[in-house]
């Protein structure tokens, strides 16, 4: 208590257990502060996977710099001028300017380790549940790379579905790789996302096909890159950042 | 104004004084405490930042709430009395209303001590199809308690 009152806190709490009524009273509470609904109840692998790791490495990187900055907008400053370590430079900058980040995990996937003649990765993700009044600013798509022995370029693309079971498809990102490289891969999906959270029905997968520089195509697995049968820590995902375009609002009750 | 609700306003000011809990009490299973003198309560004291810890964990919530266990959200308690110069953070207002309440004591309450400067936190958690979310919300944290 001493502790306290020289900070200027004074404390006069008694603590006693709750009985279960005044219990979900103060849950239902808590979750209104949150502007939830009711309580999630996700189904969870017993393994930690790859975006709860990530979006850990987010949190604790937004922690810290709370805890030097009383003040939000100079924590938000302070992130713009540093570069955070556990994320890159490109996320960092999201971050400066989201008030939510979002993580979708992979539905569907057309893996070629299964898929022996299929050229290309197939990977679909639900962007319906996006909270009302968020506006999406960026959008990433990661996907790790694992270290192949032939240390050769290659092209990594990254295509739109336009339309099911034809091969309508529309550019997002391309990126240069090396046999060698390891570690997670990102790429640019921003207007895609966008359109998927305006329209979900559009939502019908993305597609990543690799090259070789004389333009021959080959399996992605052959690169390295990990898919749905590779370990739960290295599954790619999204990662979305948006905007609150309004202050919460807690309804009535 | 001489409506009734100033009236309530100092019988309800007048019954928390005379014994009643204040509303933080009702939730100090999930809030954690240096002290337990609960005679201080009844105790006029100057307006000051109050501690109150929110427990995710005791709330039951660590299968969705990813990080923090909890935070401290603190709270504001304590008289706004004459003078207010020596109580932190007065508003000029508060000062005003100080001297209306001595004109008019029954009718005008006077200033109330509520949080002057509030600060954010961000909360890390699962929804229903084990996205992750990561969300700032602000003005969770009293930063600075005052008269209003």
């Amino acid at each position: 208590a001493d502790s306290t009152l020289e900070h200027g806190i004074h404390s006069s709490f008694v603590h006693r257990r709750l009985r279960g009524q005044e219990r979900r009273e103060i849950q239902k509470e808590i979750l209104s502060v949150l502007g939830l609904s009711h309580r999630p109840r996700p189904h969870l692998h017993e393994k930690p996977t790859s975006a709860p790791t990530f979006m850990m490495d987010l949190y604790n990187s937004v922690n810290v710099r709370e805890e030097k900055n009383a003040e939000f907008s100079i924590f938000k400053q302070f992130l713009r001028d540093n570069e955070i370590s556990v994320v890159g430079p490109q996320e960092n900058h999201f971050l400066a300017d989201a008030d939510l980040v979002m993580s979708f995990v992979n539905l569907l996937e057309n893996d070629t380790e299964v898929c022996h003649q299929c050229y290309s990765k197939e990977l679909r993700f639900n962007l319906a549940d996006i909270p009302v009044g968020e506006q999406l600013t960026a959008a990433e798509l990661r996907i790790f790379k694992n270290q192949i022995p032939y240390n050769e370029t290659y092209q990594i693309s990254v295509y739109q579905v336009i339309e099911e079971n034809t091969s309508k498809l529309l550019k997002l990102d391309t990126q240069i790789i090396y046999g060698s490289d390891i570690g997670w891969l990102t790429f640019d999906i921003t207007s895609t996302s966008n359109a998927w959270v305006v329209n979900p029905q559009y939502s019908l997968g993305l597609q990543l096909m690799v090259e070789t520089i004389d333009h021959r195509r080959i399996q992605p697995g052959f690169v390295g890159l990990v898919g749905r049968s590779g370990p739960q820590e290295k599954q790619p995902f999204i990662v979305a950042f948006f905007r609150s375009e309004t202050n919460h609002l807690r309804s009535v009750r | 104004s001489t409506s009734g609700k100033h009236w309530n306003l100092e019988k309800a000011k007048a019954s928390k004084e005379q014994g009643e809990l204040p509303i933080g009490n009702l939730t100090e299973s999930f809030m954690s405490s240096s002290s337990t003198n609960a005679g201080r309560r009844f105790l006029k004291q100057a307006c000051k930042k109050h501690e109150l810890y929110v427990s995710f964990r005791d709330l039951g919530w660590q299968d969705w709430i990813i990080a923090p266990e909890g935070y401290a959200a603190y709270y504001c308690d304590g008289e706004c009395a004459f003078p207010l110069n020596s109580y932190m953070n007065a508003t000029n207002h508060a000062i005003v209303q100080t001297l209306v309440h001595f004109i008019n004591p029954d009718t005008v309450p006077k200033p109330c001590c509520a949080p002057r400067e509030l600060q954010g936190i961000s909360v890390l958690y699962f929804d229903d199809g084990a996205n992750v979310i990561l969300k700032s919300y602000r003005n969770m944290v009293v930063a600075s308690c005052g008269c209003h």
